[in-house]
């Protein structure tokens, strides 16, 4: 069986209008602004908590309108990566 | 060369005189201790102010053995989303595998607990990324933790070795890379160690493992004690280095640190290879702090040796160097890798050059070879692009494929090197082929990068396919990495100032050194004072060719007869003598030798396979082994095979306790069940089937009692049309269809008795109603006492007719 595809409730979103912008967008959406991903500028880590935490089906939705917000550059939900020990 | 003393290196850590890859203490003993990490101790590196950190599952830090050098900056827990990296404890310590890790970078040294890690004066923490969802978000957070302090992060894991995965670092992860590789440390670039994969034994090839298979990132394999290829080794062109790991039962294994405070000897697979080499790279940094990423990846290209690791595809690149798909550039050298840090110049800016697309679309046909070949003057025309001299090569590839496990890969460099960019994975049933996939090889690095490139791709279907559909390179760009200059000689002209000539007194009878000794003393010269070739050393030369040079920066090739002239890298058929930088000839038949000697040819002229065992060209293989064409040598079959035709996997006959399932070995299973190859285990048939090649009911291959075969299936009775018969040496008995245009017939299918519309029963027969309706009475009898009719053959022949008219 070929391995499906599992999405989180978990977005990366890029907003070129710093981290203030990205948490008015956040609360504006209703998402929880986790903060700058990392070292990556402009990145944010937005958390949807009434999203089902995986599921086999992408949620677009309301999260749509992030998508189509104009301060909004790119918007990805986050799949889940099967990562293995070695 | 330092000389070794044991004694002065002792450590009372209790586990100390079971790390056997690092001393050699006890003479009795087996030693191995070609990665001379004690050598680089003894000239004072230990990993001091240099910062490592583990990517994983979370550290211990209060281990006895990592406490002392735990580092709270270099940790974080992403998973928990707070600062302490701390593993979750539970019944099975699923998640000892982070501190196992740190133990073999930064262990304590002389604390009488546990061993001594590599760089036991390193700084080490952990980043807990492991224990949950790992999200691309969640890999781009961990690969830039900290990137100003953290030197070096060491990863042991990726996507699964299961043979059948593609799948890499998401847009995240790979602006992570980007960005540590650009700005962390200071601007120096962050060092990412890569383990390169578990899945030997699943037939996985690191290639298609997006992480080690990315330039950002030293992708670092295993070798067993004794040099062997571990079982659960993963091959690929982009391997860059080798350590010690764990091997077979009877060959030793690595301890470590674990989890409760403990002490481990578990197997380790690939794992531990990554903090090793983690650890060697900190002793470096502590030699120069200034090293860049590249730095780093050229010291150990320059450094690794192939020592005793035995792969059967050692082979001299077009720059001189040893590489392997198993082991990359060798084993590390951590004394070597100290003593090149310290005076490593860095290399010049990295050129990247990216080739134009190959859109051209081109079917790949099984069983054949297809090549594409690309010209390139490497961005001759672009300076700030221009790549003279080559560090990675990648490969970005489109193919759809209806059996993505089929495809075999290779590039083959303008000089010939030729790396497996893909190997046929038997489990990678996917039909999704490769979209933008890069494959990287770093089987160049030191090449030339101008001239004609090649991609050669093979489909070669394990099982039966749909024969049409085919698969199709859609795509395929050629990036190069590397640099405008030479990265350790840049070019500078010479001027020939000293008169001794480069030619080693051992290839001259004594009588004729003393003849060229004087004869060079007296003998007076107008000075040559344009440049010199790029090839020419540092003594200068007497005019501007290759063979005009008085030392050479890399070989000399030729003798004093018939003349010599300065190389890059030795021609086919010779050998580079590295200590006295001669290209000596090898033994005939050997493309590629380590000696002259008969058994010491590493590849074979064309015609001549090498037996890896012998290390000796003959023109054909032993049993239980084919003769491979592309590499030209002999190698094993697969393990369930007795022999096979091209390929190791490409059975024609199986060991006991095996049969042939297409061109593979399977294990023989129970009757009533099949053995299912997508679940890699015995499965029941359905009832009605005594022998199967799958669940469904229409593939059956023998019949329980009772039951036919007829067209894979096995049913109670035939159906009209077909009667019942028997098979010599078949349990069951099989519908055969009875002779043509009969509906139903006897039991023994010899006499119709019931004919299709449109035709008549005659003599058992059925004849069609409308053939030879006007034969005349004479012709009739003609028939009748030719007997005609009672012919089978002829009973079409107016046999009908003639019966209607008496």
């Amino acid at each position: 069986p070929v391995p499906r595809t599992v999405y989180s409730n978990h977005w990366a979103v890029r907003v070129p209008g710093g981290p203030e912008r990205a948490a008015q967008l956040a609360a504006k959406y209703g998402y929880l602004n986790m903060g700058q991903i990392g070292n990556l500028e402009n990145y944010y880590h937005f958390y949807h908590s009434k999203t089902i935490k995986r599921s086999t089906y992408s949620s677009p939705g309301r999260h749509n309108f992030l998508q189509m917000d104009p301060d909004v550059d790119w918007v990805q939900q986050q799949l889940i990566k099967k990562r293995v020990k070695r | 060369h330092l000389r070794l003393d044991p004694n002065l290196l002792y450590f009372n850590d209790p586990i100390w005189s079971n790390m056997w890859y690092l001393h050699c203490s006890d003479k009795s003993s087996r030693c191995r201790s070609e990665m001379n990490v004690m050598a680089a101790w003894q000239r004072g590196y230990t990993g001091k102010n240099v910062v490592v950190s583990i990517l994983d599952d979370g550290v211990e830090k209060n281990h006895p053995d990592l406490i002392h050098n735990y580092d709270p900056f270099a940790s974080h827990d992403v998973n928990g989303d707070d600062q302490d990296p701390s593993p979750r404890y539970d019944a099975s310590n699923e998640n000892k595998h982070g501190t196992r890790c740190a133990g073999e970078v930064a262990a304590s040294a002389n604390n009488s607990y546990c061993i001594v890690g590599i760089a036991y004066n390193a700084r080490i923490g952990g980043i807990r990324m492991l224990d949950g969802d790992v999200t691309d978000v969640v890999e781009a957070k961990a690969l830039g933790i900290r990137p100003d302090y953290i030197d070096i992060y060491s990863a042991s894991w990726g996507p699964d070795d299961d043979g059948k995965t593609v799948d890499g670092p998401g847009p995240l992860a790979k602006k992570a890379f980007e960005d540590g590789i650009k700005k962390g440390r200071k601007g120096l670039g962050s060092i990412f160690v890569w383990a390169s994969g578990n899945g030997g034994r699943e037939g996985d090839y690191c290639s298609c493992d997006g992480y080690t298979n990315s330039i950002y990132t030293i992708s670092i394999s295993s070798t067993t004690e004794n040099g062997y290829k571990p079982w659960y080794l993963e091959e690929c062109a982009s391997t860059l280095a080798t350590t010690y790991s764990s091997g077979a039962f009877y060959e030793r294994k690595i301890v470590t640190t674990d989890l409760r405070q403990r002490c481990t000897d578990d197997h380790t697979g690939t794992s531990v290879s990554a903090p090793m080499v983690a650890g060697v790279i900190a002793l470096a940094l502590e030699a120069n702090p200034m090293l860049n990423w590249r730095d780093i990846q050229h010291i150990l290209v320059k450094t690794s040796r192939s020592v005793h690791l035995r792969a059967p595809d050692w082979r001299i690149n077009g720059a001189g160097r040893r590489v392997s798909h198993l082991y990359g550039f060798g084993l590390v050298d951590a004394d070597a890798m100290v003593v090149e840090a310290k005076k490593w110049r860095t290399v010049p800016p990295q050129h990247v050059c990216i080739g134009a697309s190959d859109k051209r679309p081109r079917f790949i046909r099984a069983d054949q070879l297809i090549r594409t070949t690309t010209q390139t003057n490497a961005c001759a025309d672009h300076s700030g692009q221009h790549v003279v001299y080559l560090e990675h090569v990648v490969v970005k590839v489109t193919i759809s494929h209806p059996r993505r496990g089929d495809l075999q890969i290779n590039l083959i460099s303008p000089s010939g090197t030729k790396s497996q960019l893909l190997a046929r994975r038997t489990f990678d049933y996917s039909n999704e082929g490769f979209k933008n996939w890069e494959f990287m090889t770093v089987h160049c690095w030191g090449e030339k990068a101008e001239g004609e490139w090649m991609l050669e791709m093979h489909d070669i279907p394990s099982q039966l396919r749909n024969p049409e559909t085919q698969g199709k390179l859609k795509e395929w760009t050629l990036i190069l990495y590397g640099t405008a200059e030479h990265p350790y000689n840049p070019f500078s002209f010479h001027h020939a100032r000293a008169k001794a000539l480069d030619l080693s007194a051992g290839d001259m009878e004594p009588s004729k050194v003393a003849f060229f000794q004087s004869h060079l003393e007296f003998e007076e010269e107008d000075e040559y004072s344009g440049p010199c070739h790029m090839e020419c050393g540092d003594r200068g030369c007497d005019g501007p060719g290759s063979e005009q040079c008085l030392n050479c920066v890399h070989f000399s090739l030729g003798n004093v007869k018939s003349g010599r002239k300065c190389v890059s890298a030795c021609p086919l058929g010779y050998m580079a003598d590295v200590a006295s930088r001669r290209c000596r000839r090898c033994h005939r038949g050997c493309e590629a030798c380590f000696g002259r000697g008969q058994n010491q040819c590493s590849s074979c002229k064309r015609g001549f396979y090498l037996q890896p065992e012998s290390n000796t060209c003959t023109t054909s293989c032993p049993a239980g082994a084919y003769s491979e064409e592309s590499l030209r040598r002999c190698l094993k079959c697969h393990q369930n095979c007795k022999k096979c035709l091209g390929y190791p996997d490409k059975c024609v006959v199986c060991r006991d306790g095996f049969s042939l399932s297409g061109s593979m070995c399977v294990p023989d299973c129970e009757p009533g069940t099949f053995f299912n190859v997508a679940l890699m285990k015995c499965d029941k048939c359905h009832a009605t089937c005594q022998s199967c090649v799958g669940t469904g009911k229409d593939q059956c291959t023998q019949c329980a009692k009772d039951f036919h075969l007829h067209d894979w299936r096995c049913i109670p009775t035939c159906s009209h049309g077909f009667y019942s018969d028997d098979v010599p040496g078949l349990p069951h008995r099989i519908c055969r269809r009875c002779e043509e245009n009969c509906l139903i017939c006897e039991a023994t299918g010899k006499n119709c008795i019931k004919c299709k519309e449109g035709y008549s029963l005659l003599s058992g027969s059925c004849v069609t109603n409308h053939t030879c309706n006007n034969a005349d009475e004479m012709f009739c009898e003609m028939v009748k006492s030719s007997k005609l009719c009672e012919r089978k053959l002829f009973i079409q022949f107016c046999c009908r007719t003639c019966m209607l008219a008496g």
